[in-house]
């Protein structure tokens, strides 16, 4: 849009332009003022049509800039609503995704009192299995997935299906070390009734206060002294010695009973 | 005199002009400066 706005709202030379009045002295002075008058009011007279067209064209212009105006100013404060609406989403999301990958596991964020319990929780998984859902008696919903550097399994992110009066999430990811297994850490405590007894088998580790002592078990799981009981009945069984000391233990102890 | 009522008149519709060439400059700023923060 150009508009020229070299306006000249008043010709200030225009006074040079009238007729110049000669001095006389004849008889027909009168005559010659009156001519002048006329002349001088012609001249006005244009001048004033002159001014008066401009003054027509600047109206129209500045109406067509006014309007021309008030369009962009509407777009600029469409795509700036929207950019800001853009920018809030794109912000929830990267606030959602980057809650845990900011926190490092173990490591109290401080800033509420949701995040200062943090826990994890190994499930053993099949290899082949890449769903990263474990049965941990509650209901989630799944909201994100990343690969991180330190791990190439990828890390999926959940919401307890309560959100937003729950507002317990966690991030379930194969283990690095021992793949066989998923590692879930959650965060938040469940406002919520607890969940169903039949789930599968799962060590809980208290990180933020005791490092990686185990501290807790969960309803209708076993601990770690389950799992050590169990590794070393399996390894014991494996030993013959073991097995024939056991086997004399108990038929002495059958000796034992039939003789009272 | 006419010559006079004319000369009024003219200096009435200059000022006018006078404005409404501010206004116009004015808003032609603001539509540039609008413009160049779209783009």
């Amino acid at each position: 849009m150009d508009y020229d706005l070299n306006t000249n709202p008043f010709d200030l030379h225009f006074s040079g332009k009238l007729p110049k009045r000669e001095p006389s002295d004849s008889g027909s002075e009168d005559v010659m003022r009156k001519w002048f008058v006329k002349d001088e009011t012609c001249m006005l007279q244009e001048e004033l049509t002159r001014v008066n067209s401009e003054n027509k064209k600047l109206t129209e212009t500045l109406a067509r800039v006014s309007e021309k105006y008030s369009e962009l100013q509407n777009l600029f404060k469409e795509l700036q609503s929207r950019e800001n609406v853009n920018f809030c989403n794109e912000r929830k999301r990267k606030q959602d995704r980057d809650e845990f990958v900011s926190s490092p596991i173990g490591i109290s964020c401080g800033g509420t009192v949701e995040k200062s319990t943090v826990s994890t929780a190994y499930f053993h998984a099949e290899k082949s299995d890449t769903s990263l859902t474990v049965k941990d008696g509650y209901q989630w919903r799944k909201y994100g997935q990343k690969i991180t550097r330190d791990n190439p399994s990828p890390r999926a992110y959940f919401r307890c299906s309560f959100s937003p009066s729950c507002l317990v999430k966690k991030k379930v990811q194969r283990s690095a070390e021992d793949p066989s297994f998923v590692v879930a850490t959650y965060e938040g405590t469940h406002n919520h009734p607890g969940p169903n007894a039949s789930v599968s088998r799962t060590v809980k580790l208290d990180l933020v206060q005791g490092g990686l002592e185990p501290v807790e078990e969960k309803k209708g799981r076993g601990t770690i002294q389950d799992v050590l009981v169990q590794q070393m009945a399996s390894s014991l069984t494996k030993d013959p010695k073991f097995t024939a000391a056991l086997a004399a233990a108990i038929s002495g102890r059958f000796i034992e009973q039939s003789r009272t | 005199p006419p010559t006079n009522a004319l000369v009024e008149e003219l200096n009435r519709v200059s000022a006018e002009n006078k404005k409404l060439s501010e206004m116009l400059t004015l808003m032609y700023n603001n539509y540039n400066i609008l413009k160049k923060q779209l783009v």
